[in-house]
């Protein structure tokens, strides 16, 4: 998941911010 | 009564009117106005429009049921593998009511002569191959809700822990179809399959643009944003 950081963060909380 | 029982509209499925409620609003590409024409301002909007596709698929995949209880790891391991054939989907559908022209977004069409301008012919011509599928199928806007829900359920991601999981969520999504269209077009029988027989040349598609995308990133000459990157790179 470390390199899927985003995608990872995108599933888990829902926040588009600060991509 | 008979003949009122039979003038009634076939009840809407359940998983297709979800399907219709949870379709992500329109967005735009919004090119540049301070950069010059030319096949680097076309790539660069179309990278940054990718970009908040991504984003917008996974918020609607997670309203696909099934998908959020799939575990965290398997719901990234199918939207790396598919987000490329599912955005591809959104496109095609785009571009239906418009010959001859890719519609990557509402403010960013491409005919063939704009395509070559933009240093993008060879990938609209593919898009347009895929669209002219859609076309002859006449596809309606249910059928394509459920046929992009059915490209994220058929992910064949090799880094899958619980494909029964996946499969179920197929199946569902599969059987939803298989119904709509015996209720809706009982006189196509063979429609369903005709549709699902769509999903290689989406995937064929999908594998084109992807080294399209590949070489723009080799190239390095077009900025990409993180998650676009991202997800490119996992498909690599």
């Amino acid at each position: 998941t470390e390199r899927h950081k985003i995608l990872h963060r995108l599933l888990q909380e829902g926040s588009p911010s600060d991509i | 009564i008979a003949t009122a029982t039979a003038k009634k509209p076939a009840p809407m499925n359940t998983m297709v009117s979800h399907l219709l409620v949870v379709e992500p609003e329109k967005l735009y590409a919004m090119p540049d106005p301070a950069l010059p024409d030319g096949p680097t301002k076309a790539a660069s909007t179309l990278c940054d429009l990718a970009d908040r596709e991504i984003v917008v698929i996974i918020g609607w995949a997670k309203n696909i049921p099934g998908f959020p209880a799939l575990s965290l790891a398997d719901q990234m391991s199918v939207l790396q593998s598919v987000w490329l054939e599912v955005l591809l989907l959104v496109v095609a559908w785009r571009s239906l009511p418009c010959e001859d022209e890719s519609v990557f977004a509402e403010d960013f069409a491409l005919d063939e002569e704009a395509a070559r301008a933009a240093g993008l012919l060879e990938l609209s011509g593919v898009v347009l191959q895929l669209v002219c599928k859609y076309r002859a199928l006449r596809l309606e806007r249910e059928e394509y809700v459920l046929l992009k829900a059915l490209a994220l359920a058929n992910s064949d991601s090799v880094h899958i822990e619980d494909m029964s999981a996946v499969q179920r969520l197929r199946d569902v999504l599969h059987e939803a179809l298989l119904e709509y269209e015996v209720s809706r077009r009982p006189e196509e029988p063979r429609r369903a399959g005709r549709l699902l027989l769509t999903l290689p040349l989406l995937r064929q598609t999908a594998t084109r643009v992807l080294n399209h995308f590949y070489s723009l990133k080799l190239e390095g000459k077009v900025p990409m944003h993180k998650l676009f990157l991202e997800m490119l790179e996992a498909m690599m």
